[in-house]
């Protein structure tokens, strides 16, 4: 689907959530990414 | 989504889903009747106003009645799941495979308090979220084989479709997307209460029949719309009314879509515990003739 | 509408045959789920499957034809695929050659694209799992690990993936990991499709973690930011990474972009690490020779 209809712009988001779950030691050793979760997210809401 | 078998496979129109319904319901009638009449055939020396009280009393129920017991056994297993601290996603495809599976079976067939155990434990396995049938059993106070027993036909009943979109991820896509398109025009604060609400707006949500009419965008945005219209209204102009690619996504259906959604969410008739009690009932009394 | 002709392996929970569906004479695998004597009920594994496989339709993922009980026992109809990647890269008498790898890594990672976009980890990618159809196209097959992205704060388990192709994030016990564990699997692929044997073949988990910092080096908070976090760090070996020479030695056949997207594919930091849309998008699918048509592949 090339028509994406959102820009992931994570700078734009303010997400307590999120911005707790990234700065987590275990989080940041695991792997964890903030723009994975978000592009998630937004797919679901424009699928 | 459309390639999702929640689409292909559990999406109808208002009339398909009332069509369903009514089949379901004359096939287990017809059954019922048929033991009925075959039980006075078996019992001839049954005095007149045995057969009188027999005859009004062993009889289906009806498919509206059907529609709002089920309801009403959705909404408890909400409240259970929620006591049971299940997140969220797992509460909800419990209540969804609670209300699919009567969508291939009547209430006449397997009564609710029988799945409804079964439900919760599937729906934790199924998200990954995986309780052991024994403390499954003693948190529930129900016995292994009692929610073991019809874990093959649900799964049978629900088509072997087992994945689940709900609407909570959308609702956190637009809550993300909405900051990206009214950047600076939006308080964050009353975001997190406005998300806060929508979220409680779709659990109800998932409880009514809006979740074989609409897609989960589709719901959340109506969860929005209900939220604070002025918001929702203000985001949908500025994200689509613009929209330079012809044919991608025309805002007026859009809207008149998710304002119909909103009106089909907020029509749902909560059923009362009488009412059920009495459905329960007549279920008792035509499945068990003698006891009438 | 199947026949069970002929029973063709047996796995913990369930037992595979191969059959034909009568109404189009179509060969078939029915894996039959095993149902008696799980205490919990419905095993988890075949719900993984189930779950799974019914979401996607893809060339290169194995298809589910269809799903029944019969005799109380849950089957399920998948497509017949007679070999696997495994078979190939074992039997030395089959010659393949650098198209013919390049052929299997791109419909291997089309696969892994098309489960990750749906936000599907497979979790347990390894040749055998790779299998062939007889018209040369390969498929992801075995969901039985499988799990979508849930929620972001959900605690996954560890103690997935097959050891010899484990990304190092999971040997540490990592739980909020992402699709980067299958695309450092795909990486492992790679590696023993050029050398024709297993990569990073660990006796053990400790085992694993040695021979896996002993091939591309042991790594340090600064280049993967915490991993001194993780509990088993404290006790592992140093060793340097692979000078650029040292890689091509060991893998001779191959281009520089070759070694360049094995790399990536490896990069220990999973951050770091390449997603099926950057591999797929390498130098390395672009250059000469073009992969092999499916057809032709052994």
């Amino acid at each position: 689907d090339l028509q994406k209809r959102y820009v992931l712009s994570e700078t734009a988001y303010h997400d307590p959530f999120i911005n707790d779950l990234q700065n987590k030691r275990e989080f940041i050793a695991s792997g964890f990414r903030a723009d994975f979760v978000y592009d998630r997210m937004l797919t679901e809401a424009f699928m | 989504y459309r390639h999702s078998s929640q689409y292909r496979m559990w999406s109808f129109t208002p009339e398909q889903l009332a069509q369903k319904r009514v089949e379901i319901n004359a096939r287990a009638a017809t059954v019922l009747e048929t033991r009925v009449r075959s039980f006075l055939e078996q019992n001839p020396d049954l005095g007149s106003d045995e057969v009188a009280a027999i005859t009004e009393k062993a009889v289906p129920v009806t498919a509206d009645e059907e529609v709002l017991l089920v309801n009403y056994f959705a909404r408890m297993l909400l409240t259970f799941a929620t006591k049971m601290n299940l997140p969220t996603e797992v509460a909800a495809t419990a209540v969804t495979f609670f209300r699919r599976f009567y969508l291939n079976n009547s209430v006449m067939d397997i009564v609710p308090k029988e799945i409804f155990y079964t439900t919760l434990f599937f729906a934790c396995k199924s998200e990954n979220f995986f309780i052991g049938i024994d403390s499954f059993a003693k948190k529930t106070k129900s016995k292994n084989e009692d929610v073991l027993k019809y874990e093959f036909r649900l799964l049978e009943s629900l088509q072997f479709t087992l994945m689940n979109h709900h609407p909570f991820k959308a609702l956190h896509g637009f809550f993300l997307d909405i900051q990206n398109i009214l950047q600076g025009k939006v308080d964050l604060n009353y975001m997190g209460q406005v998300y806060t609400n929508c979220k409680k707006t779709i659990m109800e949500a998932i409880l009514t029949d809006v979740v074989y009419f609409y897609s989960p965008p589709q719901i959340t945005l109506a969860a929005l719309l209900k939220e604070d219209e002025a918001l929702a209204m203000r985001y949908l102009d500025l994200k689509f009314a613009n929209e330079d690619s012809p044919g991608v996504l025309h805002l007026e259906t859009l809207r008149t879509v998710i304002v119909a959604c909103k009106d089909t969410m907020s029509a749902n008739a909560v059923p009362s515990k009488e009412q059920a009690t009495r459905t329960v009932a007549k279920i008792h009394f035509g499945q068990n003739p003698l006891s009438v | 509408e199947y026949t069970k002709e002929k029973r063709v392996g047996e796995g913990t929970y369930a037992v595979v045959y191969l059959g034909t569906k009568q109404s189009n004479n179509r060969k078939i695998a029915i894996k039959e789920i095993k149902t008696s004597g799980f205490k919990d009920g419905l095993d988890m594994s075949a719900i993984r499957e189930v779950k799974y496989l019914q979401e996607m339709n893809h060339v290169n993922v194995i298809e589910l034809v269809d799903v029944f009980m019969a005799q109380n026992n849950l089957n399920l109809v998948l497509e017949f695929l007679p070999a696997d990647l495994e078979m190939i890269i074992k039997d030395q008498s089959i010659l393949f050659t650098p198209a013919d790898i390049k052929s299997w890594l791109l419909m291997t990672l089309r696969g892994v694209h098309h489960c990750h976009r749906n936000f599907i980890l497979h979790r347990d990618l390894k040749p055998n799992n790779l299998l062939l159809g007889p018209d040369g196209q390969l498929k992801l097959a075995d969901f039985g690990l499988a799990r979508n992205l849930g929620s972001p704060q959900d605690l996954l388990t560890s103690n997935v993936v097959t050891r010899w192709y484990r990304a190092p994030e999971l040997l540490f016990g990592a739980r909020h990991y992402t699709g980067a564990i299958d695309m450092w699997s795909v990486g492992v692929i790679f590696a023993e499709l050029m050398l024709r044997i297993p990569y990073l073949p660990g006796k053990d988990d400790v085992d694993q973690i040695d021979v896996t910092f002993r091939a591309l080096g042991t790594p340090t908070d600064k280049d993967w930011p915490e991993i001194s976090t993780f509990s088993a760090y404290n006790k592992i070996q140093f060793y340097p990474p692979p000078s650029r020479d040292e890689l091509r030695k060991r893998f001779i056949a191959a281009t520089e972009n070759a070694l360049y997207l094995m790399s990536g594919m490896l990069s220990l930091n999973p951050h770091k690490r390449w997603d099926s849309i950057k591999a797929l998008t390498s130098q390395y699918f672009v250059e000469l020779p073009e992969p092999t048509t499916p057809e032709e592949l052994p």
